[in-house]
């Protein structure tokens, strides 16, 4: 695990995310991406003692999260299908985008066929939400934050290492259960 | 020495399924220093936009250079390859994989050593 320069974190235990009204998929309801996105905060939520809360106001959110298309002003443009498929900013800023060129889907629609160019929805969302809470690219290829994902691949579940780095920034949620967690062998050689 | 068979399928996968752009490193495979091959400025960009290459690079030529060999093997060590310099397979194959667009400067400045966790 890694942290972004200054290893920036939040300081309040509850934070707010909403998503963008106009910047969103026209191809995907919407309940499926707050329920995809639930549960990726969830995983983290379940890790750390902050908890996540979705608002209406975008304005107001903690946490913005849309879907946009090529140069959207962030200085950060999208590439169109596959290259980079997200991108989120370190703390406190708060920015989650998506490239809106993808087939991204959720739930294991890819399982049954489909698009050679999928990607699932959840695991991206949980790979960035690593970033909005502080953590940065991990090296090891099994870690939610490692840089790289394969189409039509689901990888949502926290790794020791993944664990490990977000632990050193806010502290353990007292329900954390450790046995739950993916342990990858370099983990385990490791410590 | 020989790429496992498994390997060496999985990387030809995942190649296939790039974008327009970077599929293009596929053709870079096996490239050595020196080498004056169309396509090595693409990559240098690449490089410099996940941090690997200063931003004020300025030479994005075609020519594999030692700058060149020094950034692919700071890839392979972010990114839990063997440390060759080399373009194999497996680092082309990465490279040309979808993934986050953050860029892995943070991991430089750390100074990412995986053995040492």
């Amino acid at each position: 695990y890694t942290y972004f320069g200054g290893k920036p974190k939040w300081y309040r235990d509850k934070l707010t995310y909403a998503f963008s009204e106009t910047h969103k998929l026209d191809y995907m309801n919407s309940d499926d991406v707050r329920k995809a996105f639930r549960r990726s905060f969830g995983r983290w939520a379940g890790v750390i003692p902050v908890s996540f809360e979705e608002i209406d106001d975008y304005a107001k959110a903690d946490l913005k999260i849309g879907f946009f298309a090529g140069d959207h002003g962030d200085g950060q443009p999208f590439d169109g299908v596959l290259g980079t498929l997200a991108h989120a900013f370190a703390p406190e800023n708060g920015r989650l985008h998506l490239d809106a060129a993808e087939t991204w889907v959720v739930d294991d629609d890819f399982k049954g066929g489909g698009s050679t160019v999928a990607v699932d929805l959840e695991s991206v969302a949980t790979h960035e939400i690593g970033h909005l809470l502080g953590l940065g690219h991990s090296s090891q290829e099994s870690a939610v934050m490692y840089p790289s994902v394969r189409p039509r691949t689901k990888k949502v579940d926290l790794t020791v290492d993944d664990v490990a780095g977000i632990l050193k920034l806010y502290g353990a949620n007292p329900r954390l259960r450790l046995d739950s967690l993916t342990q990858s062998e370099d983990s385990l050689q490791n410590g | 020495r020989n790429i496992p068979e498994a390997s060496t399928a999985k990387a030809t996968q995942t190649i296939d399924v790039s974008n327009a752009t970077w599929h293009n490193f596929a053709r870079l495979v096996d490239v050595q220093v020196g080498s004056h091959v169309s396509g090595v400025s693409e990559l240098k960009r690449y490089l410099q936009r996940f941090g690997y290459v200063k931003d004020d690079a300025t030479d994005l030529s075609d020519v594999f250079d030692g700058h060149l060999e020094y950034a692919i093997s700071l890839y392979q060590q972010n990114l839990g390859l063997p440390i060759t310099g080399r373009l194999d397979t497996s680092t082309v194959a990465l490279m040309s994989s979808p993934r986050c667009g953050v860029s892995d400067a943070h991991m430089i400045n750390a100074g990412v050593h995986t053995t040492a966790r």
